[in-house]
């Protein structure tokens, strides 16, 4: 059988037995459930068209249609279970994976993704995005952070110093995410914080998204004159891994949650090992 | 002997807006992951060099900088190793550690002496394909360490000849839908 749920002290994740995809989170310390569907999407890079000649590219983010198509619709999974921690693998494809993990003790659920080498054979650009779709009633706002520091709200098709005639519906609405982006209603929040900068947006009303990768055929004619094609090692592609954590909590206790874990992120404890024994040492 | 400077030179070339962004060239992009391995490079000397100073005594350090694919030669070869764990926050963080290990059980010490609470896992189908022919680790070492505001633990780890009953359980619990 599929994963059907992983949990901690404080979370428990739920699985879609059908589809091995996250289908819930609870809060067990606020008594919190919400319905969460994730899954990864890939955009197919614009190469330009009638209306504008402009191609996505490493300046520009411009797919050819609004739609993201599913990169699976369900996944192969397993799970395992410790004392310390338990972790459901999901395979998407041959070339995106995740775990979805919670540690003992930990308040929020950690996804480690693996996306890439990002198959082009089709001739299609892909831009890569992993969205969580909720019931949350956030009416067409959403929230990202500025370095760490301000934590602005982003309106969906809206300006706040003008008028805006919105002619790409995604892409001008992503906004850059250098460590959170978040959705809430009156009740309850749910924090993405990410591991690196990404871009991110809420095209609908209880969804959010983060693009993890991308890999494009076409120059943007913005300068850098190359296509952002990276070869990578083994010259067929970039594979990117990168972290997730997922906070679900109300409104109003969030920000405490999210600002420390960040720091935590951001100033992470640095590892170095040495062999042979030696004496345990702490400084006091 | 070595110094920090490398490394702030490196990350002043990349606050340059095509270097966060992403917009340079290739060959651009090449130049900068160089410059910022060269001064992590010269860093690792001087971090070395301080945790001997703290310590009293100086130890062989290595930093294993492929542990998100799970390869780290120290950890994948030796029988006993220790880990050491700086907190540069301000105040006390525990933090998950995942290392790449060849045995099915290990002892993990903590500074107070006490055992710690460990798991070995195996190392997953999708790690071994991405680091390809790099690393040969079969299991990763799972545990919490617990580090102090602005200072360091180390936790000394030793593996345990045997067979582990817990790890035998362990596969048998990974199974893969129909």
């Amino acid at each position: 059988p599929p994963a059907k749920g992983i949990q901690n002290e404080h979370l428990r994740v739920l699985f879609d037995p059908k589809t091995g995809l996250l289908k819930e989170i609870q809060n067990l310390d606020k008594s919190i459930s919400l319905p969460v569907s994730q899954n990864f999407f890939w955009y197919n890079a614009s190469a330009g068209n009638d209306d504008n000649e402009q191609a996505s590219g490493a300046y520009i983010f411009r797919p050819n249609n609004s739609k993201a198509f599913p990169i699976s619709q369900g996944v192969h999974s397993y799970q395992v279970k410790t004392q310390v921690v338990q972790e459901v693998y999901q395979n998407f494809s041959s070339w995106c994976s995740q775990v979805v993990r919670l540690y003992a003790g930990q308040p929020y659920v950690e996804l480690e993704w693996t996306v890439g080498p990002i198959p082009i054979r089709d001739g299609l650009g892909k831009e890569i995005i992993s969205r969580f779709s909720t019931n949350l009633q956030t009416d067409g706002r959403f929230y990202t952070d500025s370095n760490g520091r301000e934590i602005l709200e982003r309106r969906r098709d809206y300006r706040a110093t003008w008028n805006l005639s919105q002619t790409e519906p995604v892409a001008g609405n992503y906004y850059p995410v250098n460590s959170r982006i978040y959705i809430k209603d009156q009740k309850v929040q749910l924090t993405v914080l990410t591991d690196r900068s990404q871009g991110g947006s809420s095209t609908a009303d209880g969804s959010l998204e983060l693009m993890v990768h991308r890999r494009l055929l076409y120059d943007d004619s913005r300068g850098v004159g190359e296509p952002l094609l990276e070869p990578g090692v083994y010259h067929d592609g970039l594979v990117v891994r990168g972290r997730h954590l997922i906070l679900l909590d109300t409104a109003e206790s969030s920000a405490e949650q999210h600002r420390l874990l960040a720091q935590q992120e951001f100033m992470a404890p640095q590892l170095v090992l040495a062999p042979g024994g030696g004496p345990p040492y702490q400084p006091g | 002997n070595s110094s920090s400077y490398e490394l702030r030179k490196a990350m002043g070339v990349a606050q340059h807006h095509d270097a966060v962004s992403g917009t340079a060239k290739q060959h651009v992009t090449n130049d900068y992951a160089k410059q910022l391995s060269v001064g992590w490079d010269a860093c690792q000397v001087v971090i070395s060099n301080a945790l001997a100073s703290i310590g009293g005594s100086k130890e062989n350090f290595m930093f294993c900088t492929y542990l998100n694919i799970s390869i780290c030669p120290l950890t994948e070869a030796a029988h006993t190793f220790v880990v050491v764990v700086y907190n540069p926050l301000p105040r006390l963080v525990n933090q998950n550690i995942r290392l790449p290990v060849n045995g099915n059980h290990y002892s993990v010490t903590a500074p107070d002496g006490q055992a710690v609470l460990n798991e070995v896992i195996p190392v997953s189908s999708f790690t071994q394909k991405v680091r390809r022919d790099r690393g040969n680790a079969i299991n990763e070492l799972v545990f919490q360490a617990s580090s102090p505001p602005v200072g360091y633990s180390s936790y000394t780890i030793s593996k345990v000849p045997g067979r582990n009953q817990a790890h035998s359980k362990l596969l048998k619990r990974l199974y893969e839908p129909a």
